[in-house]
């Protein structure tokens, strides 16, 4: 028997909005740490790293380790049912085929459940070591979102530059190039809007701005992002989920030929 | 020309 309840319904829904566009199908794994995802996309460059910690959780039942394939187009479907304020549930008994989403209204005047089936999906798990990175950029989120909307309609890649200077995002493309620099700023009166960067050597990475692209869909999560950067590593884009867990993508960068 | 390459030959599989 698995059964977790979140009471802030609204942050498994942002979660789903977050990876439903990068990965088709995905295995959650279920275990007394907590709720679990690691998935690649299509094309094997890009991979989401979900945890959301059991703590986390209002209630969270596990008696033993799960794995429920989903359609996360379809979970996302479900969830969309569930209001904003609903607070949600999600079971699944040993030996079903079928995981079911409960939704409830704050008054617990409307009470629904959706079914779904699960899947069996072959999926490739990594090993991802924990690394020290060369540099590593906080900044607010919604700024990383805009810098990366901005630079798609110049080109199809971004070079991310960190010096002493600050760090630099670059694109070039058939009308032209752009560069936008963002310097440290940590005075400022809310923490949120700081911008900090930790530079033990300088790095010059090129990444796809499609996949940057998609990982902004995680803004609303939270109001910082995290991305950390070594020589010839995937750079890590880490969104933090309410004190319980974080998504974290990775993206292979392009490398000269 | 820049390539992409994937992400296993940066993360061993489990």
């Amino acid at each position: 028997m698995f059964e977790l309840r979140l009471v802030q319904g609204s942050l498994l829904k942002k979660v789903l909005e977050s990876i439903k566009d990068l990965v088709n199908d995905a295995n959650f794994d279920c275990s007394s740490t907590g709720f679990s995802l690691q998935a690649m996309d299509s094309s094997h460059v890009a991979l989401v790293a979900l945890l959301l910690r059991s703590e986390g959780f209002e209630h969270y039942r596990c008696d033993r380790n799960l794995t429920m394939g989903m359609n996360l187009a379809n979970m996302a479907k479900m969830l969309k049912c569930a209001g904003n304020d609903d607070i949600i549930t999600i079971k699944a008994d040993d030996g079903t085929d079928t995981v079911t989403f409960m939704f409830e209204s704050p008054s617990q005047d409307k009470i629904s459940d959706f079914e779904m089936k699960l899947m069996d999906i072959d999926s490739e798990h990594l090993g991802i070591p924990e690394a020290e990175y060369e540099a590593i950029i906080r900044m607010p989120s919604a700024e990383f979102a805009r810098i990366c909307r901005d630079l798609s309609s110049i080109g199809d890649t971004v070079v991310i530059s960190v010096t002493k200077e600050g760090v630099r995002f670059s694109a070039r493309g058939d009308i032209g190039a752009a560069n936008i620099v963002c310097r440290q700023n940590a005075t400022v009166d809310k923490p949120e809007d700081a911008t900090i960067i930790e530079m033990q050597e300088p790095v010059t990475l090129t990444f796809a701005l499609r996949y940057m692209n998609s990982f902004t869909k995680a803004t609303p999560l939270a109001e910082q992002v995290t991305i950390s950067m070594s020589s010839d590593l995937p750079v890590v884009v880490e969104y933090k989920v309410a004190g319980m867990g974080y998504i974290r993508y990775y993206l292979a960068p392009k490398i000269e030929e | 020309k820049r390539t992409q390459f994937p992400l296993r030959l940066y993360f061993a599989m489990t």
